[in-house]
């Protein structure tokens, strides 16, 4: 049997919307810890990792571990029966076909219940490993978000070059060519939320698609910062925190000069 | 040019 409460539901709304476009079916793996989901989009150019631990639902049981195969549209669909208020319940069998989502509103006048099948899903598990990268910054997804929006207008690729000084976007098309530096901030500058963190080894200098990066912005909603960890010539992680309950977070392979 | 790597190539199969 597996039981999984959320008070807040529109969290997992917002969580499947952030995937959804980048990844169309996936394992959701179910166990004592919690829920963990990996998958890569269709031509293995990123990864994302989705960690919900035990401790941030409001009730969770999970007997033996599972694994829900997903088609992640078609529980987004589900999803959006939901009301954005809605306490949302997720209940499997230990061998399940299907998985029972159920919503209740806050005063409990309504309350609904959806049956999602479930595929079987061949995926390939990658080994990631535990590096310590070169360079990590801490911003507001927000600003993150705006940055990614406008290159893209300009062009394909992305560079972004890191340096104890700050973070520098930069990119060129036919059009014309731009940059976006946003600087670390120095210790007075308000809200933490709003400041840009800085923790660097040495400098680092990586291209990735715009494209990808867009993809991933799509889990600005679930929190006010992104971390971006970068090392040379590895992918990059763009980490979103889940306050309270775990994280999504995006790599992304780099472009490579030939 | 740039090329687009996988991520295959950086992380191994379990």
């Amino acid at each position: 049997m597996f039981e999984a409460r959320l008070t807040e539901g529109s969290l997992l709304k917002k969580i499947i919307e952030a995937i959804k476009d980048l990844v169309q079916e996936a394992n959701v793996d179910c166990s004592e810890e919690g829920l963990t989901m990996q998958a890569m989009d269709a031509s293995h150019v990123s990864l994302c990792s989705l960690n919900m631990r035990h401790g941030g639902f409001d009730h969770y049981r999970c007997d033996r571990s599972i694994s829900l195969g997903l088609n992640l549209a078609n529980l987004g669909k589900i999803l959006k029966c939901a009301g954005n208020d809605d306490v949302v319940t997720l209940k499997a069998e230990d061998e399940p076909d299907t998985l029972t989502l159920m919503f209740e509103s806050p005063n409990q006048e309504r309350i609904s219940d959806f049956e999602l099948k479930l595929m079987d899903i061949e995926t390939e598990h990658l080994g990631i490993p535990n590096e310590e990268y070169k360079c990590t910054i801490s911003m507001p997804s927000g600003e993150f978000q705006r940055i990614v929006r406008d290159l893209a207008v300009i062009g394909e690729t992305c560079i972004i070059t890191c340096t104890k000084e700050g973070v520098k976007f930069s990119v060129s098309g036919d059009l014309g060519n731009g940059n976006v530096t946003v600087r670390q901030s120095s210790a007075a500058d308000g809200d933490e939320k709003d400041q840009v963190k800085i923790q660097m080894e040495e400098p680092v200098t990586l291209n990735f698609a715009l494209r990808y990066l867009g993809f991933f912005t799509k889990a600005t909603p679930l929190g006010s910062t992104v971390k971006l960890h970068m090392s040379p010539d590895v992918p990059i992680v763009v980490e979103y925190p889940i306050d309270g309950i775990g994280s999504i977070s995006y790599f992304l392979a780099p472009k490579i000069d030939e | 040019a740039t090329k687009q790597k996988s991520m295959l190539s950086f992380f191994n199969k379990k």
